[in-house]
Parts: structure tokens; sequence; C-alpha cells
């Protein structure tokens, strides 16, 4: 609804990278880049997940459902709802895939 | 794929109007 007063200049948002790009099996354990970006870390973790698949067609829902064990499946829904609002990631062949807005 | 194309142009757009 804000309309955006342009010429501000990028004072984008710096996305931590974090360095654990090899470790692909854990789950975060909390932790300080949990809390980047304002999200939750429930909405961190999909990103974070969704981030880490470098497929064309993103990562689907079942497979984000498999990694994420343990959470809610309307808990991923509405971290995947939120954060297609915010423009993190956007959807790929169809609803059920996504892939993140600064993977490339 | 164009879908993807434009769903991909608009959600960088809303990040855009994010972070601004």
């Amino acid at each position: 609804n804000a309309q955006s007063t342009p010429g501000g200049g990028g004072t984008s948002v710096a996305l931590s990278t974090p360095a654990r790009a090899g470790n692909t099996g854990g789950s975060f354990t909390g932790g300080v880049d949990a809390q980047t970006n304002g999200l939750t870390p429930h909405q961190n973790q999909v990103l974070f997940l969704i981030k880490s698949c470098k497929g064309s067609e993103g990562m689907g829902f079942e497979e984000l459902k498999a990694r994420l064990q343990g959470m809610n499946v309307n808990t991923i829904k509405q971290a995947l709802d939120f954060l297609s609002n915010e423009g993190h990631i956007y959807s790929t062949v169809d609803d059920d895939h996504y892939k993140s807005t600064d993977g490339d | 794929l164009e879908r993807i194309q434009r769903n991909k142009a608009a959600a960088l757009q809303k990040l855009a109007a994010r972070h601004v």
C-alpha cells in the first residue's frame, strides 16, 4: 500500500549467507541467523531450504515437508505464503514449487 | 516457463518495494 519514494537508493537488507552451505542435513538449532530479516524461525527455515535448492523448478512442497519433519504443514504453508507475499520466494512450475528470489 | 519468469519478476518487485 505504501508508495515507495524512489531515489532513496538501495539500502537492501544484507541477507547473511550462512557459511554452512555444505551442511545439508541439519536442523536449524536456533541461533543468530534464525532471526534475520524479521522473519520467524520457521519462515527462515523454509526460506533457507528453498535457497539451498538450486534446481530450476525450485523446491517442491513435498520435499520441504520431508525436510521439515516436525513442522506443522499449516505452519509451512503459512511461511510459504508470507515469504511469497514479501517477495522472498515465488512459485515456479506450479503452486507447490518455490524458488528463492535471491538465488541467482 | 513464461509463468515462472512472470512470478519471479513480480516477486522481485515486491522484494524491492519492501526494502526501499
